[in-house]
């Protein structure tokens, strides 16, 4: 299992629809500061279910829609679907591909989808439970993130072994 | 019976004292239960002596050593728990050039088993990229992307 | 009678808007008193707006955009209420090259009137020293230096 | 006014009397890591006064003090020097050049000197105060303190710029 593609729309700086075709290996991200790097991480922690505005560096959940800027105008949705390539059956579908999507409306709705069918959040963390996609995500590390890892609480490490478990 | 964190932390804990040497050649690193007696409840205390020093205190490690000790943190419950895709952030960004290498080496032998996202300013990182992805953002102030196989021309990653 | 704080503000907030487009061509930023009226409990609120941008949220800054407007606030303090000497460990490590060049560009302005101690792995930033130390800690576990002006062959600091 | 020269000996880990001869200009210090870059830094927060272990990385303020490492034995005392060019005459003193100095012992005693004359750290804070390095040492940014800047509140970047003026 491996994730095939990313795709954002209206998420975050990413205001045009854009595909990231991934294989399996070493994918690396490069660019300037400012660029939308980071975003892409966003967008996987959000997609796979995070609530929490602070992780994806934002006052409230609407923050992660396209803001606008001065040449373009704010988006009223944001919607993120990542492909798994689901070929060895890691996954319990029988699909070889598995589509998993999210969307957000300006009103803070949010929509989630298996394979363009809508479904709750619950149901994303079911079908992943298995590969040890949590909903803590220690498998995401984002920008800044490794120095928490030292600094925290012995009984935090424990929370995140345990996560991982 | 043994509970789930246990067997987890055993796992964690004997591929930490395998990794951290390799991170920190000569020198040694453990993870300890706080409290082993109280399973429910322990918390995990990490120990590292990087090589020639006697200080075990976390808080006197530089900063490009405390960076190498979560890594090897992280590691160590990748290779107890695999998963099928990481994402790492600028993790390297404090490494010096000889660090950095030790860290590229362990990623590479994750990528036998996992799908590695790696963002990174660092050049040494970009080497070993299977597939190289640009982003960019226009006075637009919206991001676009351009791929580029390692080996290969670049294409646009359009709409 | 303008308060010693309202004083330095003023000149703090009038370098920063000065200093913020030299390092984000093109952007804006302010540092914006939190309540005005209260000269002696207000606060200091920073707007930092990157060029092409609409965002003034802080928290929604990039890694680099963030060290960028930190470092446009350092300066406009050491600007507005100069120092003999500064010290400024690790820096610059989350900037690109383009914005690298572009904080060096401003800490050689300080170079006139200040003295700079900078600690860094960035080559770039090597280059611009009037004189470099090398730092190195052998098996014994105890650090030894040795300088080198730029432009003249290493000595090594004896004790 | 500028450093004309940095003396350690004892300082968490610089065993061996070490001397950096300065000059006005731009200094640069590198190295590999856990090399002892960071250490001076923390040797020029300390003699300055500095009275927070933790803002010198450490649990109690005897960590300053060379523990020894396996082929050396710990030392009973810390002690950095500052030399000051004062040939401009910013000091309020009649010498050319200033010495400041401080020393800890194993026992956790204190002990400040100028010129290898015995005073207190009140007195050095007086001395420098009119160049602005007064106890917080804004000018002296520490590794990783950059990101405190902006994500600190109002009042302590208030604060902040209170220090300098
Ligand atoms: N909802 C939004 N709408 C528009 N732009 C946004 C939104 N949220 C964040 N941004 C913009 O995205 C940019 C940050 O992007 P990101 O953090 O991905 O940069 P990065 O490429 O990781 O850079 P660095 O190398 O500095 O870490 C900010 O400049 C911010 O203005
Ligand atoms: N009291 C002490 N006695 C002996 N060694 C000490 C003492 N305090 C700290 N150290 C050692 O100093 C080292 C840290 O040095 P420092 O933080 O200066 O490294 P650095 O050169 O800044 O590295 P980096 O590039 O990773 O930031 C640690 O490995 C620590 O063991
Ligand atoms: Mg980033
Ligand atoms: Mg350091």
């Amino acid at each position: 299992m491996y994730l095939s593609s990313v795709i954002l729309h209206g998420f975050k700086s990413f205001a045009d629809k854009t595909v990231l075709d991934l294989e399996r290996g070493i994918t690396v991200v490069v660019g300037p500061n400012g660029s939308g790097k980071s975003n892409v991480v966003d967008a996987l922690t959000w997609v796979l279910g995070s609530h929490s505005a602070k992780s994806l560096r934002g006052g409230q959940m609407a923050d992660v829609i396209f803001a606008g800027s001065p040449e373009r105008r704010g988006f009223g949705r944001a919607s993120v679907e990542i492909v798994i390539d689901n070929a060895a059956g890691t996954l319990p579908v029988d699909y070889s591909e598995v589509r998993v999507s999210r969307s957000m409306f300006a009103s803070g709705e949010t929509e989630y989808a298996i394979n363009g069918e809508a479904c709750r959040q619950l149901d994303i963390a079911e079908l992943l439970s298995d590969t040890g996609l949590g909903r803590e995500h220690h498998q995401i590390v984002g920008q800044g993130r490794l120095e928490a890892i030292l600094s925290a609480r012995p009984e935090d490490r424990r929370a995140f072994i345990e996560e991982a478990a | 019976i043994r509970s789930v964190f246990a067997e987890a932390f055993h796992d964690v804990a004997e591929a930490f004292a395998e990794l951290f040497p390799r991170l920190f050649p000569g020198g040694e690193g453990r993870l300890v239960l706080t409290d082993p007696d109280d399973l429910l409840d322990t918390g995990v205390e990490v120990e590292a002596r990087p090589p020639g020093k006697r200080v075990k205190r976390l808080s006197l490690l530089s900063g490009g050593e405390r960076s190498l000790t979560a890594l090897a943190i992280l590691f160590a419950i990748f290779r107890a728990r695999p998963s099928p895709f990481y994402v790492l952030d600028e993790v390297e960004a404090a490494l010096d050039d000889v660090n950095l290498q030790r860290f590229l080496t362990v990623v590479a032998e994750f990528r036998e088993t996992s799908q590695l996202i790696l963002v990174t300013h660092q050049k040494r990182t970009m080497e070993v990229a299977d597939l190289l992805y640009g982003v960019s953002m226009h006075s637009s102030g919206v991001s676009r992307v351009i791929s580029q196989r390692m080996g290969e021309q670049p294409s646009a990653a359009a709409s």
